[in-house]
């Protein structure tokens, strides 16, 4: 199966 | 004092439409180049991000930088009193405005609304967004990809978009069994049946239906549709709105555990 990762583990909080 | 005034409404009746079930509350940032906005889903799998050009704007005028706080269920019920063929103005004379005002006029000048929504004040958590050159982008009917989307999540919760050089296939697998759309490059003039593909990298990543089948409310938008993915990177789709701007969404993938 596959888990969902999170769209802030992609870009930095400004 | 902020005042931007949409000739066609209809527009921004769409733009909440679209984002309503994705996000609850978001900050509009006005400023002289325009208003923007982004915000993340309760889950924080996917971002929304607005931008609307204040040369789309039949009026425009923003003294100073302001944040505008707004719950978007409230903002919705203002706007079905606007008629689709109306002007929509939105308007606040204050630096620190506890409500914004909207006024609402027919194409005749004849009906005029005016409506006061009252502010929140939201904490901005916005992302950096870096402009990535996508290996992999699609442009196609946004009806069709939205078609695809709602066809396999009756089968699957995920779909897997595999991009090569001349297609991208759609797959799902699920309980009830598998399936698959492969949709190649097409320079049909007719706009439902064109594809464009840029495809520097192939890419294989794997995405939430229910996500996808969310952002596609934005159909009405445009009738184009572009994909634009990297492996190991969101999904960005952007619905592009004449003369004024982008909604584009963000999706962040599912990784094989």
């Amino acid at each position: 199966s596959q888990c969902q990762t999170c769209i802030d583990g992609y870009y930095l909080l400004n | 004092m902020f005042e931007a005034k949409l000739q066609q409404g209809v527009i921004f009746k769409k733009i909440v439409d679209a984002i309503k079930d994705l996000v609850k509350s978001v900050n509009i940032d006005a400023s002289t180049s325009g208003l923007s906005m982004q915000a993340m889903d309760s889950a924080h799998v996917a971002l929304v991000s607005l931008k609307l050009n204040e040369n789309g704007f039949k009026d425009y005028r923003c003294d100073r930088p302001i944040t505008l706080g707004l719950s978007i269920e409230n903002l919705s019920k203002i706007l079905k009193c606007a008629g689709n063929d109306d002007t929509i103005t939105l308007q606040t004379d204050e630096e620190e405005p506890s409500s914004l005002k909207f006024f609402f006029e027919n194409q005749q000048a004849s009906k005029i609304s005016e409506f006061s929504l009252n502010l929140m004040s939201l904490d901005s958590e916005s992302l950096g967004i870096p402009d990535t050159d996508y290996s992999s982008v699609i442009q196609m009917s946004s009806a069709e990809f939205s078609r695809i989307c709602k066809e396999l999540s009756s089968i699957s919760e995920t779909v897997e978009i595999e991009t090569s050089k001349e297609s991208v296939k759609f797959s799902v697998q699920g309980d009830i069994g598998a399936g698959s759309i492969t949709v190649k490059n097409n320079q049909s003039d007719k706009d439902v049946d064109r594809v464009d593909l840029q495809i520097d990298q192939p890419v294989k990543l794997t995405f939430a239906l229910r996500y996808l089948n969310m952002f596609n409310k934005a159909v009405s938008l445009s009738s184009t549709v572009s994909l634009n993915m990297s492996e190991e990177n969101p999904l960005m789709v952007e619905y592009k709105i004449d003369d004024l701007g982008s909604l584009r969404f963000y999706l962040a993938p599912k990784i094989s555990d």
